[in-house]
């Protein structure tokens, strides 16, 4: 999967892939205050490359948590499935329903997305990519936007929740690439200093057609962007 | 010789029995020909089994070749020349009750040496969903060996169906396989049942029907989303049954007579159903039982949670219910009652949990207070709109009226808990409907100023397993997109479910279906909004009564529905003697109907016409 990071203070933005198996289990967001986590569960094309640089790989099962309200929201290209402790509520994504209860509201778009709002502060999105059934190798997956973390504690963290705290970059030296269409620079984050290209993803939070956001391609899993390296991000199940 | 299937010189060639269902609105036509063979003039009978849930649409006569219609009247109308020929003692009711589900048509007419005569009826009603599926119910009885007997039954379901199922109690599955054929696919579903003369005897030398039971079809749609709407010639239906929703957890009274008249077989039924109602009780509800005769016990001073420890004590309570004294319906009902008010004022139970009472009894109030409308006041301010009541009656000799009129005020229903050997089963089956809340305090909103004419649109349950139905009319048949949100609380949250179509794509797509009859939104909006008014009606007095009855009536003439407020009148040819014939819709109160006599049509000499009725009430 494709991660995107703005860095609004920049007016700028980071990208990076992390490459992994399908079935690896990433997590995304933890936050030991608030009780709140969201991990996410990788898938391939039907048809695997036996290149693992050329295997497309998305999420297609992502998995919120909110340990203080006993939630639990799991949700798949093919349904979506609520918990509360034991009690379980099922839908599909050909509903349009918007559930609340206190502290906590999810709303289903019909074939298009869904909010996951905890209280004022904490909203996500999940957005469903339902590809042409042609080639048949494709399959529908999902994806996950932050749309405001701003209740989230500083002690959030995960591949994504790392990055709600404002940090800063810098990039210098921008110069043509090993690919003459694109640029090479020189980014200095979190005391690493990068080799990173210049490039573009979409941001699909407005419709179906997605959002050019132009940004600075981290290579090899974000190394050194990122805490860490990826496999620390690897947890064994979605809950 | 008579050929095969004669009886007393009159064949029965054919019966046809045409369904054909159109997004759960059922339209029946049944038609029987027949041809009399002797040398004189002979009766023929006609016998049709409808559901009580039906309306007639049309009944016609035709006698070698001329056909006489049915015409809707006001029922007061009609009854004029009903009792004109009553006091002359020549009129038959033609409907009567028929077991529990049904009510049996019957009309007979004298035919002359040769002549061929057509019965025709038809009628209408909308299925109406019950854990989990519909089922359209046939009752199939021949007096005779039928030569060209034939069920076809068509569904179109705009959704999709996902099950189709045909049984038939009265033949065996090897026999029935060759003669019954049911498929589904996609939105259309078929089962036709054609039984040849050999398949139809009930033994192979014998020329009497085994065609004698139940003709059970039941079927469900795919629910790939919690609601559908459809839209035709201005006219919409919106259909909703969430599924995949966690149940409401229960606060249920069973308040039941234990009065002498329960004694034997009934109390026994009673505790049957209660123990096996037990097996399936969950753990978060909660429970009592209130038993009422002259006096009132209760099992429990306050609603308890059914753990297993408490089950198990409480199985052991129902196995010692016994019986005793007089039927103390008042002090049972408002003893239960408070049990629940109590509950919830003290916090016993779940904030979001719904109460409902289950009265069961066999008979009228006879000691406390006993006038059924202080009763009936008294649980109404009891309750006070907070919960529902749920009233089922046992055997026929009780005033049933009192207590669907009771039920009724308190958003609940009434049954009629019949005293056979499956009594036990009724009622489990009853509790069964009403044990899974998945919504509470639903309410199906559509944008102000946009429709018409909307049929009840608030429901304090949508039980899984049923659905509910909201029809109305659009304002503007021009309009480009129609929005519906239903909303309800659930067990855990609230909910607000969004219905959105485009009305122009949508009209096209169902027209390009090829629906089997265009107006069937209409008519399934007549009939739903003549059945709620007709509810309404058991319940109000006065001008209310008077307005409820007047749209009911204007809409059963305008839709040619024999409803309690209409007749159908028949005309016949004259044969020279004073006759009528009626035709009352049974109540469910029990009061016995005039006992149907034949209905004798001379057609020999058809120089002038007179009427006769088919009557509904």
């Amino acid at each position: 999967p494709h991660f995107i990071i703005r860095v609004p203070e920049k007016e700028d933005a980071i990208c990076f892939n992390i490459d992994e198996a399908p079935g690896t289990v990433l997590r995304l967001v933890q936050d030991p205050v608030t009780g709140l986590t969201v991990n996410g569960q990788i898938i391939g094309d039907k048809t695997a490359s036996p290149d693992s640089k050329a295997r497309r790989t998305y999420f297609g099962r992502l998995g919120i948590a909110h340990t203080h309200l006993d939630f639990r929201v799991e949700v798949t290209p093919e349904k979506i499935t609520l918990w509360n402790g034991a009690a379980q509520s099922i839908f599909s994504w050909l509903d349009t329903v918007t559930i609340t209860q206190d502290g906590l509201s999810v709303t289903i778009n019909r074939k298009k997305n869904m909010l996951v709002s905890f209280g004022e502060g904490v909203t996500f999105l999940i957005v469903l990519h339902q590809v042409w059934k042609q080639p048949p190798g494709h399959q529908d997956f999902l994806g996950f936007y932050v749309v405001d973390s701003h209740r989230m504690s500083a002690q959030t963290h995960g591949l994504l929740g790392q990055f709600f705290h404002p940090f800063d970059f810098e990039v210098s030296d921008i110069r043509p690439g090993s690919d003459p269409s694109k640029l090479d620079a020189t980014m200095v984050v979190k005391s690493h200093r990068l080799v990173v290209t210049r490039g573009s993803q979409k941001d699909y939070r407005k419709d179906a057609n997605g959002t050019k956001v132009v940004c600075w391609f981290v290579h090899n899993n974000g190394e050194g962007l990122i805490d860490g390296v990826h496999t620390d991000y690897i947890i064994p199940a979605l809950f | 010789s008579l050929p095969e299937g004669a009886v007393n010189g009159i064949e029965v060639y054919s019966t046809k029995i045409t369904c054909k269902v159109t997004s759960r609105f059922a339209h029946n036509v049944v038609t029987t020909r027949a041809v009399n063979r002797a040398e004189n003039a002979q009766e023929v009978f006609f016998d049709v089994d409808l559901p009580k849930t039906a309306f007639i649409t049309n009944f016609t006569l035709t006698i070698d070749g001329v056909t006489y219609p049915g015409n809707i009247k006001e029922k007061e109308v009609a009854k004029k020349q009903y009792e004109k020929a009553v006091s002359q003692g020549k009129t038959a009711g033609l409907v009567k009750a028929s077991g529990r589900k049904l009510e049996k048509f019957t009309v007979s007419v004298n035919v002359a040496a040769g002549s061929k005569v057509t019965f025709e009826l038809t009628y209408e009603e909308l299925l109406k969903r019950r854990q989990g599926k519909y089922e359209m119910y046939l009752k199939v009885q021949p007096k005779q060996l039928v030569r060209d007997f034939e069920i076809e039954v068509d569904i179109f379901e705009p959704q999709g169906l996902s099950m189709l199922d045909a049984q038939a109690s009265f033949i065996t599955n090897d026999l029935l396989g060759s003669a019954l054929t049911k498929s589904f696919s996609g939105k259309k579903g078929h089962v036709s049942f054609k039984p040849s003369l050999d398949q139809q005897r009930s033994c192979p030398t014998c020329t009497d029907s085994l065609l004698n039971g139940d003709f059970t079809i039941t079927y469900d749609v795919n629910r790939e989303s919690p609601a559908n709407v459809q839209i035709v010639n201005g006219y919409f239906v919106h259909f909703f049954a969430p599924q995949g929703l966690p149940v409401v957890p229960k606060n249920v009274v069973f308040v039941i007579d234990i009065s002498g008249s329960m004694s034997g077989r009934k109390i026994q039924q009673t505790r049957e159903a209660l123990l096996k109602i037990l097996d399936d009780v969950k753990e978060d509800d909660y429970l009592n039982f209130i038993l009422f005769s002259g006096g009132v016990t209760t099992w429990k001073d306050h609603l308890v949670q059914a753990t297993p420890e408490n089950l198990q004590e409480a199985r052991a309570f129902v196995r010692k219910i016994g019986v005793d004294g007089m039927t103390n319906i008042n002090d049972g009902l408002l003893t239960g009652i408070t049990v629940l008010n109590e509950a919830r004022k003290e916090h016993r139970v779940p904030e979001r949990s719904t109460s409902i009472v289950i009265m069961l009894t066999d008979g009228d109030a006879n000691t406390g207070e006993s006038r059924p409308e202080k009763i009936q006041e008294n649980v109404r301010n009891a309750i006070g709109g907070k919960f529902p009541l749920y009233n089922l009656g046992f055997g026929n000799n009780l005033n049933y009226n009192f207590l669907e009129t009771m039920a009724l005020q308190n958003h609940g229903l009434a049954r009629r808990i019949y005293e056979d050997s499956d009594a036990s089963l009724q009622l489990q089956g009853f509790y069964e409907e009403v044990a899974n809340p998945l919504l509470m305090d639903v309410e199906v909103q559509y944008p102000e100023n946009a429709i018409l004419d909307l049929t009840q649109n608030t429901y304090q349950h949508f039980y899984d397993g049923s659905e509910i139905v909201v029809a109305g009319r659009l304002l503007d048949e021009e309009m480009n997109s129609f929005k519906a949100d239903v909303k309800g609380q659930g067990a855990i949250n609230d909910l607000t479910f969004t219905e959105e179509v485009d009305v122009k794509e949508m009209e096209k797509a169902l027209q390009e279906q090829g629906y089997i009859f265009g107006d069937f939104i209409e008519r399934l909006w007549a009939y739903l909004t003549i059945e709620q008014l007709l509810e309404k009606r058991k319940n109000a007095h006065g001008e209310e009564k008077e307005n409820l009855t007047a749209q009911a009536l204007d809409l059963s003439l305008k839709y040619h529905f024999v409803t309690p407020l209409t007749s159908m009148v028949v005309t016949k040819p004259e044969d020279n003697e004073d006759q009528a014939a009626i035709a009352d819709k049974p109540g469910e109160d029990g009061t016995p109907l005039t006992p149907s006599r034949s209905w004798m049509v001379g057609y020999q000499h058809p120089q002038t016409s007179h009427y006769n009725y088919v009557d509904g009430d």
